[in-house]
C-alpha cells in the first residue's frame, strides 16, 4: 500500500505548501498516484492547484458533516495522477468547526487516510504552521514527516524543539514495542530539506552550513533554490514542474522525489 | 495612557516577529518606553533580543503560575527605554500548558496589559501565525493591530479572510454601542506594511501593485525592503536599527515608526 507523509513545520513560510503540492506533482509525473491533504485552515493546496475554496464541489468538511470516504472528496487538479483535497473554509466559523472536527475526531480522518492507501501510491498531507490539532492529526495518519528549512537563523533555531516535540507526541501516542524497544507506528523523519536556499549571501552559507554540521545525513541532497518560477505558482494556479518543467525550482523537486524515494524504498 | 498593538498575520514567516522587534526598538529610540510580548510559543521574540528561552531569568508563564505581574517580568533588551516578555517554553508539556492558559485564562493577561499602559507608551504583542489562543488574547487586550504583508500571491490572498475573521472576532466579544454603532473596545486596523517587499522581480511588482489597488489608504506607505542586515538580526541578537542605524532596512523602520505615530495621534 500506499506511504502516508507529512510536511511539518512550525516556523512558518518555510515552504510546506510550495514543497506539498511540486512534491505531489514530480511524483505523479513520474508514475506514482498522489492525493494532497490540505489540512491547513488557509487552503493553500487548492490555491496553488487553481481552485478558490468556494468553488469546490465537494471538500475536507464533509469527512465530518457527511460522513463521505476521502476518495468521493479528492479533486482532479492541473496533473494526471495528482488528486487533492481540501477544506472549504471562507467564514471564521466554518474554521472553527473544521478545527474542532480535527481536535475531537481526528480518528475519522485517521482512519479515512488508512484506507486511502490501498487506492494511491503516496498521500502528502501539508499542514499550518504549528503542532495544534490539523498537525497532531496529520502526524497520527503519517508513516513519515518532512521538514522544509530556509537556511535562516530563525529557522534553523527552531528544528531541535520541533524534533523533539514530534518525539514526545510519538511517545505519548503510540505503544513501544516491549520486545525491541520500537514503536508500533513508525512517524520517523523522512528528512530535512532546504528551501528558498539563500546561496547568494554569506549569512545564508553560514546558516546552511550549521544545518549541515548539526543534522548532516538527515538532511536531504537536493535543496530547492529560491525562484521566480517557483513563487509564480500561486498566480498561475499550476505546479511549477507543470509549467516550467526545465526550471531550476522544477529540476529541484524532480530530484526530491527521487531522493525520497530512494530513502523509503531502502527500508 | 499607553497604546496597545498587536501584529497579526495567518500567513507565516511573513515578519511579524522581526517588524516587533525592530518597531519597538524604532519606537524606543524616539523617546517611547516600549514593551515586547511575545505570544508565540516559538520564543522568537527573546531569540531576536539576545537571549534564549532557558536563559530567561523570569517568563510569561509565570503570569499563571505565580501570579506575577507583567512589570516584574518584563526584561531590559539591547536597547534603552525597550523591554521584553517572553514566555520559556522547552518541552511540549510547557508549550500546551502556556496555550491551555492563554486559552482558559486570557483574562489575567488581558487586565495586566491594561494596566501595563500606564507605565509603557507602547505595548506590541507578538503572534504566531494562527488565529488560535494567543492571537485571540492578542487582539482582546489591544487598542489596534498591523498586519505586514508579502507582495506573494499566497499572501495577498489570504488578506481579506484575515480582516473579515478579525470583524467577526470583534463582534464577538465586544458590544455595539446602540446610540452610534460603534464598538465598546476599538480594536481597529492600524494598518498593513509590505514587507521584504520584492521591487526586483515582474509578479512582485504586479503583487504589489494589486495590494495597493484592493487596500489602498490601509496600506502604509513606508515598505519595508528585504535586505542582508534584517535577515542577520537573529544571529546578532540584537534589533537592526541597533547594529547598524544606516541600512536601508533600519531607516524602512525607522519611518514605520513615525507613520504609525502620526496616525494613532490622530484619533
Ligand atoms: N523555492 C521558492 N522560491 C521562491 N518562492 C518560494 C519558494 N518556496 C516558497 N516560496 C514562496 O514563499 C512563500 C511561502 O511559501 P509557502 O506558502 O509554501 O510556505 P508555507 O510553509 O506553506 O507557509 P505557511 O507557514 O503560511 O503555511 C509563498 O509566497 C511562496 O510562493
Ligand atoms: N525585511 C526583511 N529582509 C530580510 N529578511 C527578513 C526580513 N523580514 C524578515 N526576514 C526574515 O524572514 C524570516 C521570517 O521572518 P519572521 O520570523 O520575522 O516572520 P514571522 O511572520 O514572525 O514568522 P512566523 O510566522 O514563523 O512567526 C526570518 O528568517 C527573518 O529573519
Ligand atoms: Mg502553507
Ligand atoms: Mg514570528
Amino acid at each position: 500500500g500506499g506511504r502516508v507523509i507529512s510536511l511539518v513545520s512550525r516556523k512558518g513560510g518555510v515552504g510546506k505548501t510550495t514543497s506539498a503540492v511540486n512534491l505531489g506533482a514530480a511524483l505523479a509525473l513520474s508514475g506514482h498516484s498522489v492525493l494532497i491533504i490540505g489540512l491547513d485552515p488557509q487552503c493553500g493546496v487548492c490555491r496553488t492547484l487553481g481552485t478558490r475554496p468556494h468553488e469546490l464541489p465537494r471538500g475536507l468538511d464533509e469527512l465530518w458533516t457527511m460522513r463521505a470516504r476521502l476518495p468521493d472528496l479528492a479533486q482532479p487538479s492541473p496533473v494526471e495522477n495528482l488528486w487533492f483535497v481540501s477544506p472549504r473554509i471562507l467564514t471564521l466559523e466554518e474554521e472553527e468547526s473544521f478545527l474542532g472536527h480535527l481536535e475531537t475526531r481526528g480518528g475519522d480522518l485517521m482512519r479515512e487516510i488508512d484506507r486511502a492507501r490501498s487506492l494511491y501510491d503516496t498521500v502528502l498531507l501539508d499542514c499550518p504552521p504549528s503542532l495544534g490539532a490539523p498537525t497532531r492529526a496529520a502526524l497520527l495518519a503519517s508513516d513519515g514527516y518532512l521538514v522544509p528549512v530556509q537556511n535562516e537563523e530563525l529557522c534553523r533555531d527552531s528544528l531541535d524543539a520541533l524534533l523533539e516535540f514530534i518525539d514526545t507526541f510519538r511517545d505519548r501516542n503510540f505503544a513501544v514495542d516491549p520486545a525491541d524497544g520500537t514503536h508500533a507506528a513508525p512517524l520517523q523523519l523522512e528528512g530535512l530539506f532546504l528551501t528558498m536556499a539563500a546561496q547568494g549571501t554569506r549569512i545564508g552559507r553560514e546558516v546552511a552550513a550549521r544545518i549541515q554540521e548539526d543534522y548532516g545525513d538527515l538532511l536531504f541532497d537536493t535543496a530547492i533554490p529560491r525562484t521566480v518560477r517557483l513563487a509564480e505558482m500561486a498566480i498561475k494556479g499550476r505546479p511549477t514542474v507543470i509549467y516550467d518543467r526545465r526550471s531550476a525550482g522544477s529540476r529541484a523537486y524532480f530530484d526530491l522525489a527521487d531522493e525520497l524515494v530512494a530513502r523509503y524504498c531502502v527500508d
